[in-house]
């Protein structure tokens, strides 16, 4: 039979963030489990330290240069959105006969009539918001149960956010209490049919948590220790959850590969309602290694052996890992991404050689900003960003202007994660 | 550190021959926005964007 996939992404969540990674009053016992029984990527990249960029080279596997999605990201009014030539994830699986469906965060463009939504992009089901949640006026919705507002105001001068149920917005502006729920029932909804129906099925999942505002429903608020941020985490933790059991229940855990990732670092702006990268540099925003490095786990039941990898990843491989596993024909397009096979069967070193990193606003005129090669990491430019400006380190704030390195910032990230020391190449 | 400088190197090609092949497309940010593409429940209501409200019960 044709394997499953089960495609989870967090948003703005840091290396340092979940309670396998060490963050003290994180609660989430699910990946917990899944990084536990599957296989945990140390060196695991998005393409962008922004939101959809990044998502962009995940469904397609190519860098967002190619497609289009820069500088920054799309807002609810964007002209453009993620080409329709595009090919996604969802396109490449379904000629093979596969069910498609994905709830939560699109933020790859609505464009007039809904031109760039999920259903245009070979998502059969769509069950979510079109972008960030807090590109709307938040301030007067409620984010927690019983009424505690939306902390800030978010995004105003705009409409309320939608909640979209294929092409049609079922609500506006959309409910946050209740809203993981619905995702929860569209999830076990949508594998207990295809399962029935023995039908192969890719289900994405792109978590509008643990962006801010957080919010998170009665099953989940005041739970953790760690405050809005912890509780918004065990909501999506919930939720993995809720789909693991499903999986088991309607037989099909040990034909289904569950990847989990996120999209970019954490937004240190938003201080301890942000998350963190841990050990790692700054986050969101910037192109140090908190900016883009990311919590990975592959988990195939029986198939995957547990452990812990250290190749070199990216979102980037995901459409040509699951195009190989279905055995669907890679699109005729140049794509940035390599199979992970050898990594996920055989804890191989994998085929990719080098990570580029790319700002939030890339440009032929500057080109990459950093390169990583092995354990090797090349500066070429830094800066720093609103995105990650509160951290007590100078490099993240905005007033790290745009600086030129010549040599070189050069850093070995096996023994230096951090990127304090940098090598002498004078 | 001679190894360091052709570690360098190495990276700089690297980075030479990714660039090179590197095709931007064209921005689909840079097209800009336009409030009247922004989604609305109820497209023909006013003013906007209050009037877009529907489904809410909580």
């Amino acid at each position: 039979a044709l394997p499953n996939f089960v495609l989870l992404f967090a948003d703005d969540l840091g290396f340092g963030d979940l309670g396998f990674a060490g963050h003290p009053t994180s609660l989430t016992p699910n990946l917990d489990r899944l990084a536990a029984h599957g296989l945990r990527f140390t060196d695991f990249y998005a393409t962008s330290p922004v939101c959809s960029p990044s998502r962009a080279s995940l469904l397609t596997g190519r860098y967002q240069t190619r497609s289009g999605i820069y500088p920054g990201v799309l807002y609810p009014g964007s002209k453009g959105g993620l080409p329709l030539n595009e090919t996604t994830i969802a396109e490449v699986l379904k000629p093979l006969g596969y069910a498609t469906a994905m709830m939560g965060k699109w933020h790859l463009g609505y464009g007039a009539n809904g031109t760039y939504l999920p259903t245009r992009q070979g998502f059969d089901h769509y069950l979510g918001i079109p972008y960030s949640h807090d590109m709307g006026p938040c301030h007067n919705l409620t984010c927690f149960p019983p009424d505690v507002k939306c902390y800030g105001s978010c995004d105003v001068g705009t409409v309320t956010v939608p909640l979209m149920n294929g092409e049609t917005i079922t609500q506006q502006p959309v409910d946050f209490v209740n809203l993981e729920d619905s995702y929860s029932t569209f999830a076990t909804e949508f594998i207990r049919s295809s399962a029935q129906k023995s039908q192969p099925f890719f289900l994405y999942y792109p978590s509008h948590h643990t962006h801010y505002p957080q919010f998170a429903g009665w099953k989940s608020v005041g739970r953790t220790l760690r405050g809005p941020f912890g509780d918004a985490l065990l909501e999506f933790d919930s939720t993995v959850g809720n789909i693991l059991h499903t999986l088991k229940e309607t037989g099909v855990l040990n034909n289904t590969l569950v990847f989990f990732t996120a999209d970019n670092g954490p937004e240190l702006m938003r201080m301890s309602r942000g998350g963190n990268a841990g050990l790692l540099k700054c986050g969101k925003g910037t192109t140090y290694e908190g900016g883009m490095r990311e919590p990975a786990i592959a988990y195939w039941s029986g198939v995957i052996k547990p452990g812990v990898t250290h190749s070199l990843s990216s979102t980037l491989d995901i459409l040509p890992t699951f195009a190989r596993l279905a055995g669907a024909p890679l699109p005729d397009v140049q794509l940035d991404g390599v199979d992970m096979i050898d990594i996920l069967f055989n804890h191989g070193a994998g085929q990719r050689k080098a990570m580029f990193y790319y700002p939030v606003d890339p440009s032929e005129k500057y080109g990459v900003f950093a390169v990583r090669m092995g354990k090797y990491k090349a500066h070429y430019y830094t800066r720093g960003s609103t995105h990650s400006d509160p951290n007590p380190d100078k490099d993240c704030q905005i007033i790290s202007l745009l600086k030129y390195h010549d040599p070189p910032l050069l850093y070995d990230l096996e023994s230096d994660p951090s990127e304090h020391y940098s090598l002498s190449v004078k | 550190h001679p190894e360091l400088v052709s570690v360098l190197q190495n990276i700089s090609q690297l980075k030479d021959e990714f660039e090179s092949s590197m095709q931007f497309g064209e921005s689909e940010i840079g097209k800009g926005t336009d409030r009247n593409l922004e989604p609305c429940c109820n497209p023909q209501c006013s003013p906007k964007p209050e009037c877009c409200h529907c489904g809410t019960t909580h």
